[in-house]
């Protein structure tokens, strides 16, 4: 364990958590695309199956239980509890798009032809590109609430840390995991125009919106 | 060097 990679999971925690206390305190999950929690609970599902047979360490374990039920808590808000304020009008990405291209490359291209390899290849793919439906939505409505902001800014920054911790490990450890560095690139580069725009606006108090 | 397939990531 390393600094980067400390922050990154504390940054990706805090980001599920704040966007499911806007939900559950504000009742509604307007603004936010359903379908990138859905996508980013199967990342989760697919990722961490080895969590009853490969134990790492208890911080590994209690963080994959908490990630796993904490996107299922968010999906469940979503399109059960708060499902009236949901704006499927807005969320209209076709993950079906993501889901089928990403599924045939882990086929494709992985480092074991083996079924728990390949959904872990499956998972890191489509965890790089999860959040286009939300981004695809901000841009649809033109803005997004600012605790969506932050929420947004503390998921980029997680992967983005997550690459200093790939650095960090090549240098100290020898570890290269050339798929998820590759993933986790195109993942933080999906993020520039976002980061660019928080910086700029959300900064200095400003709301996030999209010039039209 | 610890290859990829040691899992030891979130």
């Amino acid at each position: 364990m390393n600094i980067f990679r400390l922050v990154g999971d504390l940054s990706h925690l805090l980001a599920i958590f704040v966007l499911l206390l806007k939900i559950w305190k504000s009742r509604s999950c307007a603004g936010v695309s359903g379908k990138s929690q859905i996508l980013f609970a199967l990342v989760f599902i697919t990722r961490y199956l080895d969590l009853f047979t490969n134990f790492i360490s208890v911080y590994n374990s209690l963080m994959k239980v908490i990630f796993i039920a904490s996107t299922v808590a968010t999906v469940y808000l979503m399109y059960i509890k708060f499902k009236a304020t949901y704006d499927s009008n807005h969320d209209t990405f076709r993950i079906e798009f993501l889901v089928v291209p990403v599924g045939g490359l882990a086929f494709l291209v992985n480092h074991d032809f083996t079924p728990l390899e390949i959904l872990w290849t499956f998972s890191i793919y489509l965890e790089s590109v999860a959040i286009l439906p939300q981004l695809f939505m901000i841009s649809k409505t033109g803005e997004a609430e600012t605790i969506t902001s932050h929420y947004l800014f503390a998921l980029g920054s997680y992967r983005a840390l997550y690459l200093l911790n790939w650095i960090y490990r090549y240098y100290f450890e020898g570890y290269f995991d050339l798929i998820a560095v590759v993933a986790g690139c195109v993942q933080t580069i999906l993020y520039c125009d976002f980061f660019y725009l928080y910086i700029t606006k959300v900064m200095w108090g400003k709301k996030l919106s999209l010039p039209a | 060097p610890a290859g990829p397939s040691v899992k030891d990531e979130l």
